[in-house]
Formats: C-alpha cells, sequence, structure tokens
C-alpha cells in the first residue's frame, strides 16, 4: 500500500 | 520487523545514549549543536502524537518513549544544567530557514489533510535537515570531539539502515512509504560527507575530527 497509517516505524 | 530495521532503531537508540552520556559525564556540551538537540525534539514530539491514538506494539511505544524523553533529557541538559559549557556563539544556524519550508512543504505535500498527519510529514520532512545546524558548527570551528562523530556516525547509519528495512519492505510487503523514502534519502546524502570524513580520519586513529 501506499503510505502508512498507523505508522509502525519510528 | 526485519534486521535492518532493527539494526537501524539500535543504532539510532545508541547514538542518543552516546550524546546523552558524552554531556552528563563530562558535565559539558561544548561542541553540541543545541538547536539541533531542540530540532530533535521537536520530531519526536510532532511524530509520536500517535502514542496517544494508537497502539502498534510495546516496542513500538517504549521506543517512542525513551527517544522523547531521552531528547526532552538532552535539552534540559544543553540549555539549563551545563548552560554555561554550551557554545552559542558558533551554533549560529538560522532553524527558521529550515522550519518554514518544512512545515509550508508538509501542509503541501501530506498523505492526510488532517493535524496529526500533516504533524507526523512535518517530522518526517523536519528530521532529515535537523542534523544540518550541528554539521554547520563543525564547518564552523573546523573540529568535533571524536565521540561527537561517534555520535554522529550511529545517528546517520539509523536512516540508512532504514533505507535498507523500506527496500526489504517494498520487496516482501509490498511497503512503500514516499515521504518516508525520499526524506530518508535526502537525510542520509547529508552525512555521506561526514562518513568519508569519520572512515578515513576518526577510525585511523585521530583523537579529533579536524576539518582540512
Amino acid at each position: 500500500h501506499f503510505g502508512s497509517c498507523p505508522k509502525d516505524e519510528l | 520487523m526485519n534486521v535492518f530495521r532493527l539494526l537501524g532503531d539500535v543504532s539510532h537508540l545508541v547514538a542518543i545514549i552516546i550524546l546523552f552520556l558524552k554531556i552528563f559525564r563530562s558535565k559539558s556540551c561544548a561542541g553540541i549543536s543545541g538547536k539541533s538537540q531542540v530540532l530533535f525534539a521537536l520530531v519526536f514530539t510532532t511524530r509520536y502524537l500517535d502514542l496517544f491514538t494508537s497502539f502498534i506494539s510495546i516496542y513500538n511505544t517504549v521506543m517512542k518513549v525513551v527517544f522523547l524523553v531521552l531528547s526532552y533529557a538532552t535539552v534540559y541538559l544543553i540549555y539549563l544544567r551545563f548552560r554555561s559549557s554550551y557554545d552559542s556563539e558558533s551554533d549560529t544556524f538560522r532553524v527558521e530557514f529550515l522550519l518554514v519550508p518544512v512545515a509550508g512543504l508538509s501542509f503541501l505535500e501530506n498523505y492526510d489533510f488532517t493535524p496529526i498527519e500533516i504533524l507526523w510529514t512535518f517530522s518526517i520532512y523536519l528530521e532529515s535537515v535537523a542534523i544540518l545546524p550541528q554539521l554547520f558548527m563543525i564547518t564552523k570551528t573546523g573540529e568535533a570531539e571524536s565521540i561527537t562523530t561517534h555520535y554522529l556516525f550511529f545517528l546517520g547509519l539509523y536512516r540508512a539502515l532504514y533505507l535498507a528495512n523500506w527496500v526489504w519492505r517494498y520487496h516482501t510487503e509490498g511497503f512503500f512509504d514516499q515521504i518516508a523514502v525520499v526524506s530518508g534519502v535526502v537525510q542520509t546524502i547529508f552525512y555521506c560527507d561526514f562518513f568519508y570524513l569519520y572512515v578515513t580520519k576518526v577510525l585511523k586513529g585521530n583523537s579529533k575530527l579536524t576539518l582540512p
């Protein structure tokens, strides 16, 4: 997928 | 979680701890840009607002809290506890030249026009340039203590390892975070010149990094 939500990276 | 991501996080943590302990033990923040540290505290603050909105894992929550606490503790050491050792005359980078374009860009190019997404985007863009006051300070004074260069090395290595993590995630999960990847590439490029000096000078046993 594009983008990231929720963000699992720091 | 893959090995690049884990090593990246460890590297990031090591960098922050090195800096904190350097200042704490020597009771001095000579050669450290307080402005860069304030920017990093701002980066963590605006990025980790999701601590209140979404739970990802114990690891994720603990790391976020540790980064936040250590970044503010470092700012406290520089501006309050060891303020007399702060070299404000060499720390003259104009941060508004970073903050204004970064804020503008985060409104223009984001995943969703909501406060939390815009602030997250702002933090990603700001992180990519937050080290510039520190690099500017070293250029200005022409030298850096080797402990400061170890800090910079691990801080630069962290984002470089994240690049490897994104390549890995793209191939294994189809994951692609355009904003983070482009900013991560920009961020890593800023460290390349430093990496070269670190390997050719500091690792060859020089006690200080002196610019040619």
